[in-house]
């Protein structure tokens, strides 16, 4: 472990925490696109399907159930109790066009041909495009709550400490994986475009405007 | 070498 991983970490469970409270505060997941939702669940379950085979750490152990747990909560909160505030007419990509793709990827480029490897290196590119409809979804809507926009901040600063963290690892370990530095590449590059209105109009008080 | 089937990370 190391400071970047710790803070990518923490980055991501401050996302994932911001999300539920947006949700149960407003009592709406107004803004908040359910098919990235779906998305970031199949991610984690797919992912950490080695829960049952390989204990890394207690913290890796808890971690990953609270990522698992809180998507599904999520879920449920989106599409069963705050179900009348979801807005499925905005909320329209097409998640096939990427849940496909990324699997029949994952068949050609992945470290090992197994199973649970097919999985986590699927899950890997998945979550590398999984923010596509949140995104797609601000721009329909051409503004995101300022809640929202943390969340977004937050979600996507995880994957970017994660690629210090693997250059980090790189350096004082000798370790790398491809897979995961090039799809984490992409991931945050898919946020630079929000981290730019974050950054110039969020953190001065106004309100995350997309031109329209 | 890249990292085999030892997914250490989240």
């Amino acid at each position: 472990m190391n400071i970047f991983r710790l803070a990518g970490d923490l980055s991501h469970l401050l996302a994932i925490i911001l999300l539920l409270i947006k949700i149960w505060k407003t009592r709406s997941c107004a803004g908040i696109s359910g098919k990235s939702q779906i998305l970031f669940a199949v991610v984690y379950i797919s992912r950490y399907l080695d829960l049952v085979t390989t204990f890394v750490s207690v913290y890796n152990t808890v971690m990953k159930l609270v990522f698992i747990v809180s998507s599904v909560a999520t879920l449920y909160m989106m599409y069963v109790k705050f179900k009348a505030t979801y807005d499925h007419n905005h909320d329209s990509f097409r998640i096939e066009f990427l849940l496909v793709p990324c699997f029949v990827l994952a068949l050609l480029i992945h470290a090992a041909f197994t199973p649970l490897e097919i999985l986590w290196t699927f899950s890997i590119y998945l979550e590398a495009v999984a923010i596509l409809p949140q995104l797609f979804l601000v721009s329909k809507t051409g503004e995101a709550e300022s809640i929202t926009s943390h969340y977004l901040f937050a979600l996507g600063s995880y994957r970017a400490l994660y690629l210090l963290n693997w250059i980090y690892r790189y350096y004082a370990e000798g370790h790398y994986d491809l897979i995961a530095i090039f799809a984490g590449a992409i991931q945050t590059i898919l946020y630079c475009d929000f981290f730019y209105l974050y950054i110039t109009k969020v953190l001065k008080g106004k309100k995350l405007q997309l031109p329209a | 070498s890249v990292e085999g089937n030892n997914h250490d990370e989240l």
